[in-house]
C-alpha cells in the first residue's frame, strides 16, 4: 500500500491511498484503502489520514475516521489521536499496520505497530526526511 | 516548522537484517522522488489534492511498492487494485476497487470524485468509466513483477491461509 497526505497554502488538507491489497487474497476482496473512513480520510477541521496494514482490521475499527473523531470530539492532538487509534483500536482488534496523519497546522503523526514502515515527509522549506525502520 | 506533505509505503516486517544496501537505496530514492513531485506541486501554488496525486503516481509506477506496478497478486495470480482520494475542504471523496487494467488507480479515484455523484466504483464498471475518462489502460501483466509471482508461489507451497488471522506475513 502507498499513501499521501498534504496541506496546501490555502490550508486545505487532502489524503489518498492506493494498494494491491493482500497477497493471495480471494478475488473480489476489498480492503480498507477503498473504504472512506477506514483507510483514508480528510477533513479540514481535523486532519488528513492514510493507512497501511491488515485492511480487515482497519475496516472493523474505522481507524482513519476514528483519528479525526478523537481530534474533533475529544480534543486530542493528531499525535495522541493516531497513537490511540493504532495502539488502542487497531491493536485491540489484533491488527497490525501504520498511519500517517497531518493536521491543519502542519503537525504530522506517524504511528505504526510493526517493525517498520516506508515513510517520508517534506516541510514547508522543502527539507525531506525519509525513514524505513522503527528506529 | 509545518509539514506540508507526507507519504508512506507498506508497514510490516521491515528490518535492516532483511534489507541490502542497494535495495534500501532504491526505496529511499523512490520515496524521495514522490516527495519531490508532490512538493513541487505545492511550491507552485497547487492544491493538496494535486500534490497527493502527484506523489502517489510515482509510487504506483514504482515496482517496489504494493500499488500499481509491483502490486501483490490475488489467489488466481491477478493484480486487483484499490485506491481512494478525499478532499478535506469539501469532504468529497472518490474510490475504486478491484480494477485490473487502469495504470494509475489514484487518477481514476479522483475522476470518480470529480466527475460522478458517487463515491465508490468497482470492477468492470470502474474500468469502463476509466476508458470513458480517457485514462491509460494497460494489460494486467503490466502490474506483475517476478518477485510477486514468486511470493504467491511460496504462499501456495506453504499452504498459508489468506485471511489475516491465518497469515504469517502481510504486504501492507
Amino acid at each position: 500500500t502507498v499513501g499521501a497526505v498534504a496541506l496546501d497554502r490555502r490550508g486545505n488538507l487532502a489524503a489518498g491511498t492506493s494498494t494491491g491489497g493482500l497477497m493471495g487474497k480471494l478475488p473480489g476482496r476489498v480492503g480498507d484503502s477503498a473504504i472512506i473512513g477506514a483507510g483514508t480520510y480528510a477533513d479540514n477541521a481535523t486532519c488528513a489520514v492514510s493507512t497501511t496494514g491488515q485492511g480487515e482490521y482497519f475496516i472493523r475499527g474505522v481507524v482513519a475516521h476514528e483519528i479525526a473523531a478523537l481530534m474533533k470530539y475529544a480534543s486530542l492532538s493528531v499525535q495522541q489521536a493516531a497513537s490511540a487509534a493504532i495502539y488502542g483500536t487497531l491493536a485491540g482488534l489484533g491488527g497490525q499496520g501504520g498511519v500517517i496523519a497531518l493536521d491543519r497546522n502542519g503537525q504530522l503523526a506517524v504511528v505504526f505497530n510493526t517493525e517498520g514502515m516506508y515513510r517520508g515527509y517534506v516541510d514547508e522549506h522543502g527539507h525531506i526526511t525519509i525513514q524505513i525502520y522503527r528506529d | 516548522v509545518r509539514i506540508v506533505l507526507a507519504i508512506h509505503g507498506g508497514a510490516g516486517t521491515i528490518t535492516r537484517a532483511q534489507m541490502t544496501p542497494e535495495r534500501e537505496q532504491q526505496y529511499r530514492e523512490a520515496l524521495r522522488q514522490a516527495l519531490q513531485e508532490g512538493y513541487a506541486v505545492l511550491q507552485a501554488g497547487g492544491s493538496s489534492l494535486d500534490a497527493v496525486v502527484a506523489a502517489i503516481r510515482v509510487l504506483e509506477d514504482s515496482p517496489l511498492f504494493n500499488a500499481g506496478r509491483g502490486a501483490v497478486l490475488n489467489r488466481d495470480g491477478v493484480a486487483e487494485l484499490d485506491a481512494t482520494i478525499m478532499d478535506g475542504r469539501t469532504l468529497k471523496a472518490g474510490a475504486v476497487a478491484g480494477v485490473q487494467t487502469v495504470k494509475n488507480p489514484i487518477l481514476l479515484a479522483r475522476r470518480v470524485m470529480e466527475a460522478t455523484p458517487h463515491v465508490l466504483l468497482i470492477g468492470r464498471a470502474a474500468e469502463a468509466f476509466a476508458q470513458e475518462q480517457g485514462l491509460e489502460i494497460v494489460p494486467n501483466e503490466y502490474f506483475i513483477v517476478p518477485e510477486r509471482r514468486l511470493q504467491l508461489q511460496r504462499l501456495r507451497e506453504q499452504g498459508i491461509g489468506i485471511v489475516p488471522e491465518e497469515a504469517s506475513s502481510t504486504y501492507g
